[in-house]
């Protein structure tokens, strides 16, 4: 464990905190885009169904464990709990249009034609567009509150110190994953026109809105 | 194998 890969998924851990922690505390999950929640459970359970099959370590059981526990627990608290707030009009992305594409692609590009290892290769191909739901909600209001940039930002940073975590891991120890590396760089890429907005707006203490 | 060692990733 490199101190990139431990950032990465300590940001990873932020994010999904702040998230749970807005909910709860404003009582509201307005702006939150249920269907990117939605997309982000099936990446987790479909990724970490290897908890059945084989061990690494405490550390990787008890994230993997929380990481599929909290995005169910997201879900049940947009469309059962606070389902009143849940901004359903401007959660429009059409999941079909991310999930079927990343599924056939899985099937076609994968290191191995077994059921697990192609679920985790739709895992990897379906976490890089989940946000896209999210980000199309922020573009349809034009705005999102600063907590949820927050979130936002960290979730996006996560993918980025992983990129890096495999630079390191290429030199240092001659390991490295194209699926990965190619989806991972498609995910932090898509985060890119967020991150010049969080710089150049949230971190000066403005809203994040975005021009008409 | 094509996971070369990274499958103690997150």
């Amino acid at each position: 464990m490199n101190v990139f890969r431990l950032s990465g998924d300590v940001s990873h851990l932020l994010a999904i905190l702040i998230l749970l922690m807005k909910i709860w505390k404003t009582r509201s999950c307005a702006g939150i885009s249920g269907k990117s929640q939605i997309l982000f459970a099936l990446v987790y359970t479909t990724r970490y169904l290897d908890l059945f099959t084989s061990f690494i370590s405490p550390y990787n059981t008890a994230m993997k464990v929380f990481f599929i526990a909290s995005s169910y627990a997201t879900i049940y608290l947009i469309y059962l709990k606070f389902k009143a707030t849940y901004d359903r009009n401007h959660d429009t992305f059409r999941m079909e249009f991310l999930v079927l594409p990343v599924l056939v692609l899985a099937f076609v590009v994968n290191h191995d034609f077994t059921p697990l290892e192609i679920l985790w290769t739709f895992s990897i191909y379906l976490e890089s567009v989940a946000i896209l739901p999210q980000l199309f909600m922020v573009s349809k209001t034009g705005q999102a509150e600063t907590i949820t940039s927050h979130y936002l930002f960290a979730l996006g940073m996560y993918r980025a110190l992983y990129i890096v975590n495999w630079v390191y891991r290429y030199y240092f120890e001659g390991f490295y994953d194209l699926i990965a590396i190619i989806a991972g760089v498609v995910q932090t890429v898509l985060y890119c026109d967020f991150f010049y907005l969080y710089v150049t707006k949230v971190l000066k203490g403005k809203q994040l809105t975005l021009p008409a | 194998d094509g996971r070369n060692g990274l499958k103690d990733e997150l």
